[in-house]
């Protein structure tokens, strides 16, 4: 479903050079549950954006569907993003100005539904990140941190989207609201969404089937979650 | 060092009323480590504000040093924050137009050093922070999530301040950071700073020599930590 094929990442800054990403070959198959797992400044956000088609590669092509990303223009590429892929952003990227309801709604708004099948979405999505429908009114910056993480979640699945790669989804979360996100990711994959999820804790990577490992920028591990 | 002395919290939005906050009384003595806990969206950032006067309870007082904030002018609040107290945002809150240099040295501008020393103090709060100094001529949208954070970090200790106020300090960082970040503020412990951090993790709160638990706004448990 997702292929990534001799990607590279790099930064050039002044007179330096500095390589983010270097000759990451990757498969995910449809209806994988991938953890990404990897020391923090090492590539991880970097690979999620480039995946999500939000950022190119320096060398090397992302196939998605068996689509060469690389030749799609803009228009096709956000098209493309808006049909197949729901990101959950490191930083969230919550729009203040707008209410709850409207952030999470904003995948759906080119699906030509009325606003009270929109509504009716977006409390579900809420509800399955763990939040509560009586945020919907409220703007982003009137929650906490882990309510606004959340948010960020049910934006990214309302759209019922094919993949989901969620950068970092509990880092704000007490355990009770990370055990509630986590189980609505596992009932996703069990319904055939492919889940790519970057995570610095490790029982949270328990929860994948295939953990990847991240280092310097290149792919240094890639193994079955091990409960022991 | 710092009194809490019926402390609430409202937020009236239209005809509703909610209490993030609700009697709070609290006294944090000098050289105290304490770590605060609680489930999502319970109150620990309102808390955390308020203590680091950053925002001004709805009823109650908070006495810094004997002081008592609510007698203080705007001018004399940001003066007795400046000197007294570093401030870990849950978001960071790091200006991206300015590099990540002089993100650092915000709290030393009004100590009339040159700016070699302040060059000095920010490559070593960094390099206590866990990070690297040669983050220190990049803007922070140009790091990682996790090198933001202990950007943040850095900032907040530069100054020296005795009271270390951190909302979650490692949320963003791997194992190996995290621990970095926790020897450093042992240390400071250890040499006479008082630490108050808000965190979700355990573990991190088993560095810490008292851990209060917050749930609805109130105080709901005050206890040593134990390890087992
Ligand atoms: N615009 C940029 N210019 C220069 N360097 C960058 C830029 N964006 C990212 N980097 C660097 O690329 C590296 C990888 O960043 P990335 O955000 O992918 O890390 P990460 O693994 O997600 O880390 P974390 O766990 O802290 O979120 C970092 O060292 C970062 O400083
Ligand atoms: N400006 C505001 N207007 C209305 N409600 C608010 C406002 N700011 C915070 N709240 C509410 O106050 C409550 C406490 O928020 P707070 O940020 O203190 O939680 P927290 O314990 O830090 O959560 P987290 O662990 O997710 O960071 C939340 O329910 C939040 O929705
Ligand atoms: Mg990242
Ligand atoms: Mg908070």
């Amino acid at each position: 479903l997702i292929e990534v094929v001799n990607v590279s990442k790099v930064y050039r800054m002044g007179g330096n050079e500095f390589w983010a990403l270097r000759d990451i070959n990757l498969e995910v198959f449809e209806r994988e549950f991938l953890a990404i797992m990897g020391p923090s400044g090492h590539g991880k956000t970097t690979l999620m954006n480039i995946i999500g088609l939000l950022d190119k590669p320096s060398t090397g092509k992302v196939f998605i569907d068996g689509v060469d990303t690389a030749k799609l223009n803009d228009d096709e590429l956000s098209k493309l993003r808006n049909r197949k892929i729901g990101f959950v952003f490191q930083q969230y990227n919550l729009i203040n100005r707008m209410s709850v309801l409207e952030n999470i709604e904003v995948p759906l708004l080119l699906r030509g539904l009325s606003r009270s099948e929109r509504v009716r979405l977006a409390i579900r999505a809420i509800e399955m990140a763990g939040g509560d429908k009586s945020w919907l009114s409220k703007k982003p910056n009137q929650l906490s941190g882990g309510q606004q993480q959340r948010v960020a979640i049910a934006r990214a699945i309302v759209g019922d989207p094919e993949i989901i790669l969620a950068d970092e989804p509990t880092g704000n979360l007490d355990t009770a609201s990370s055990k509630i996100v986590m189980q609505t990711f596992s009932r996703l994959n069990g319904i055939g969404k492919t889940i790519v999820m970057v995570t610095h804790n490790p029982e949270v990577a328990l929860c994948s089937k295939r953990i990847l490992y991240i280092r310097d920028g290149r792919i240094s591990g890639d193994e079955v979650p091990d409960p022991t």
